[in-house]
């Protein structure tokens, strides 16, 4: 099946932040985002991958992405989480951009995430995080480089009409 | 803006790989990646999180998700990268099932993704990988919970037709 890209999405004013040293047991996600839902703050994204065993324990890192508005108390709330976990540390970067590939028939879409990781390599800005499904191939990025990345990614998908900023991406 | 959750959807016959230590830095995620694409290797999920300083540099782990019958060969690809980055190790598990909550309106989806833990942390499913967008909220488990964890969101969200598996997911 071949892909068809048909844009470049991106969201600005966006923080993340990270419960790093989490253990890696039922109940624990729900821990985490359970009171940030409470508390009505919006959450963009939400990223966890594999655990480790640290000391013998399995431990992972729990992420998401809210405003920047809603840093401080998006912090303060997953502070509060990580003590009752015994969690190691609550880490963030107020300044960070998501930027997406959308297309569709992007299902084996090793190659189309191969082209765009190189694209924005070559520009040599780092990745800080990287989600996708079969129709979204998503970075997140220091908002310094925003610019720079649509660019890049629009020259090299070829997409002739400027890239649109879509608010509810 | 209330949510709308319109299904369950689910891979499985799916296997893991992460590589696990790779220097934070442009040009890794291509060099990992490029590869698997080259080779033909279909992936379903890609999944990295943000780095922490180990020994002094920024490391972190790429993880990506391919059928079970490509584990071996991608395994084997990666290992060579993987050396040639002077990662750590590359680690994988060869039994795994996406499941995806499926709706639209989620962007604020924290309620909704809080909802969907707390629903398998009372089975005691673990989630081992969380990676969400707008619309869809997927999680990676082992695959002998797939159908308990069907059946929870199923109950949980009421949704009354039998969930489908969904192929192309
Ligand atoms: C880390 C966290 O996701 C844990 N695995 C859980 O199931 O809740
Ligand atoms: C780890 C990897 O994603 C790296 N940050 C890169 O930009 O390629």
């Amino acid at each position: 099946e071949e892909p068809i890209i048909s844009g470049i999405a991106f969201t600005k004013d966006e923080a993340q932040l990270t419960v790093l040293g989490v253990p890696d047991q039922p109940g624990v996600a729900y821990a985490l985002l359970g009171p940030i839902g409470e508390n009505n703050i919006e959450v963009d994204m939400i990223l966890q991958n594999v655990s480790e065993l640290t000391d013998g324990a399995p431990l992972t890192d729990f992420t998401f992405t809210v405003h920047t508005g809603d840093f401080e108390a998006a912090k303060a709330l997953l502070e509060k989480s990580a003590a009752d976990l015994g969690a190691r540390q609550v880490s963030g970067e107020s300044g960070v951009a998501k930027v997406s590939l959308v297309g569709v028939g992007m299902r084996s879409h090793a190659n189309v995430a191969a082209r765009m990781f190189k694209a924005l390599a070559n520009e040599n800005i780092n990745l800080r995080m990287i989600s996708t499904t079969e129709i979204k191939i998503s970075i997140v990025i220091e908002t310094k480089y925003l610019e720079l990345a649509v660019r890049a990614l629009h020259d090299e998908f070829e997409l002739d009409q400027p890239p649109q900023k879509v608010e509810s991406e």
